[in-house]
C-alpha cells in the first residue's frame, strides 16, 4: 500500500 | 526536526499560554469564542487518538499531552468556571460547529488514506482544523474593543501556521518522500484565513491604534 501521511508532526 | 517547526510549535504554545493568562488572570474571556475552543479540543482529541500507540518523540507526547490537557483546561473554564463564564459572549458566537464538523466529516470520509477509524479520524482533525479559527474571527469583527491579549492569541496561533509552512517547504527539499498533499492544501488555506486578520494586525500595530474589524 501507499506509505502513510507523516504522522511526526503536531 | 527543524527550526521552524520548533519555532512553529512554540507560537502555537505561547499562543495558548496567552489565552490562559487572559482568562485566568483577568478573570475574563471576552471576545474568545467558545466554539473555536472546543473545535480545537476535537481536533486534539481526534488527532492524537495515537497517543500511546505511535510513539515518535518524548517532545511530540508531551506537547500533544500538553494540548490535551491545556485546550480541556480553557473549554472547562469557559463553560463552567462561576466568574469567568459570566464574561462569555454567548450572544455574539454564533458561528454554527455543523458548518464547519460536517464538511470536514465529508472530506474525511471521502479522502482518508485508509478506512481505519484513527486514520479517518485524523484526515478528519487536518480539515477541521484547517476552519476551526472562524468562529473566533467572526466574533473578533463583532467584538469592541479587542483587548490586547486577544489580538496577540490570534495572531500567535496565525504565526505558528505560518511557521508550519515554512516547515514543510524546508523538510520538501531535504527529506525525501516528504509528499503530503492533504496536510499541505488544508495548511495553506487555513494561513490564507488569517490574511485578513494580519492586514488589520500590522496596520494596528503601525499606527499605534487599537486593532479593530471591519464588519
Amino acid at each position: 500500500s501507499a506509505p502513510s501521511p507523516a504522522k511526526d508532526e503536531l | 526536526m527543524n527550526v521552524f517547526r520548533l519555532a512553529g510549535d512554540m507560537m502555537h504554545l505561547l499562543s495558548i499560554v496567552v489565552l490562559l493568562l487572559k482568562i485566568t488572570g483577568i478573570k475574563s474571556c471576552r471576545g474568545i469564542s467558545l466554539k473555536t475552543q472546543e473545535l480545537y479540543l476535537l481536533v486534539f482529541i481526534t488527532r492524537y487518538l495515537d497517543i500511546f500507540t505511535n510513539f515518535v518523540s518524548l517532545y511530540n507526547t508531551v506537547m500533544k499531552l500538553v494540548f490535551l490537557g491545556t485546550s480541556s483546561a480553557i473549554v472547562y473554564y469557559m463553560r463552567y468556571d462561576r466568574i469567568i463564564k459570566l464574561t462569555y459572549d454567548k450572544e455574539q458566537d454564533t458561528f454554527k460547529y455543523l458548518l464547519l464538523v460536517a464538511p470536514s466529516a465529508v472530506l474525511a470520509l471521502a479522502t482518508s488514506h485508509v478506512y481505519t477509524v484513527l486514520e479517518v479520524l485524523w484526515t478528519f482533525s487536518i480539515y477541521l482544523e484547517a476552519v476551526a479559527i472562524m468562529p473566533q474571527l467572526v466574533l473578533l469583527q463583532r467584538t469592541q474593543n479587542i483587548d490586547n491579549l486577544t489580538g496577540n492569541y490570534v495572531f500567535l496561533l496565525g504565526s505558528y501556521r505560518g511557521l508550519y509552512i515554512l516547515n514543510w517547504i524546508y523538510r520538501f527539499f531535504t527529506e525525501k518522500h516528504y509528499r503530503q498533499w492533504l496536510v499541505w492544501t488544508c495548511g495553506v488555506v487555513q494561513t490564507i484565513i488569517y490574511c485578513d486578520f494580519f492586514y488589520y494586525y500590522f496596520l494596528s500595530w503601525q499606527n499605534n491604534e487599537k486593532l479593530a474589524l471591519p464588519a
